[in-house]
């Protein structure tokens, strides 16, 4: 599961 | 999880998510907390914390620029004066 998961792209960071 | 109730004191929200489905962090999670906005006075979210609901809309599933527009559309709207946040401080897998 944890490679599955490091194998997505990082996510981008929004200010709210 | 945790139902933090963040009145709106301040023109700004205040927080900084990152995170969203197809992400390697599922669900948004709060990295920042601007000092002087909403979240800040409000005194409960704390960075780290991962964001399940909000107003009882879920966030599983929502890619992360859908889910920064609900945010942010659950506090820029004038029904409410405050926004309800669901939170854990797990980091939930989904």
């Amino acid at each position: 599961v944890r490679e599955k998961r490091l194998a997505l792209p990082p996510s981008e960071i929004t200010m709210l | 999880s945790t139902l933090v109730r963040v009145a709106k004191t301040a023109s700004t929200l205040g927080i900084a998510i990152e995170g969203g489905a197809n992400t390697r962090q599922p669900l948004p999670r709060i990295v920042t907390i601007q000092r002087g906005g909403s979240a800040h006075n409000c005194g409960k979210l704390k960075v780290g914390q991962v964001i399940l609901e909000i107003n009882g809309i879920s966030m599983r599933g929502r890619e992360h620029r859908d889910a920064a527009r609900l945010i942010a559309e659950a506090f820029k709207t004038k029904e409410r004066d405050y926004v309800d946040f669901l939170v854990t401080e797990l980091n939930v897998s989904l």
